[in-house]
């Protein structure tokens, strides 16, 4: 899973 | 990137231009829920205050500040430019219903307890209910204009192409974010009564009216 870094979709 | 993920954010897009364009050229926001242009607006301000802290590529920045300028663009129309044909009679959705509970969970279920997590979290779980004021509306006004179902149709086709993203992504990434998988998936179901009558009624030139 994606951390706070890790948001590239919008 | 994969195809799923540019055509969503593609639908994004042209839903928001189809609702900004036939404000503009109707000059009228009849049949439009202002609570849920509201909703959308905070959706984005509390998601993308990554603006400030990180940088992913020119198009995650660009399209993020297009998604903001209509938002708000959006709602400046329906309540100061052409808020005297604001249905504010209809648009009675009861907010606290929604922010509290949505506001509570955000707190409880998110990855890291830090401001910004917990605001992206926010904005993960408002957006997978904020439509729910302008379904609302249109189940008690029991019709909607033809245009506002391109609209309805555009947004929830962007819902369910990021689902096939998030699918697309697991596969070939093995990459999941749980918070946005689940409310992506609690929100694509909202739409589906919505697409049912789309297909049967919209597409076949009539305008979509509720018995």
């Amino acid at each position: 899973a994606g951390s706070a870094s890790g948001k590239d979709e919008l | 990137m994969n195809i799923f993920r540019i055509l969503g954010d593609v639908s994004h897009l042209l839903a928001m231009i189809i609702l900004l364009v036939k404000i503009w050229r109707s000059k009228s926001c009849a049949g439009i829920s202002g609570k849920s242009q509201v909703l959308f607006a905070i959706v984005f301000t509390s998601r993308y205050l990554d603006l400030f802290t990180n940088f992913f590529s020119i198009y995650n920045t660009v399209m993020k500040f297009v998604f903001l300028m209509c938002a708000y663009i959006t709602v400046y129309l329906i309540y100061g430019k052409f808020r005297k044909t604001f249905d504010n009679e209809n648009d009675s959705f009861r907010l606290e219903f929604l922010l509290i509970p949505v506001t509570g969970l955000s707190f409880l279920e998110n990855q890291s307890f830090t401001p910004l997590e917990i605001l992206w979290t926010f904005s993960i779980y408002l957006e997978s209910v904020a439509i729910l004021p302008q379904l609302f509306m249109i189940s008690k006004t029991g019709e909607a204009e033809t245009i506002t179902t391109h609209y309805l149709f555009f947004l929830g086709l962007y819902h369910a192409l990021y689902l096939a993203n998030w699918i697309w992504r697991y596969q070939t990434e093995n990459y999941y974010d749980q918070i946005a998988v689940v409310s992506g998936v609690v929100q694509t179901i909202f739409y589906c009564d919505f697409f049912y009558l789309y297909v049967t009624k919209v597409l076949k030139g009539k305008k979509l009216s509720l018995p």
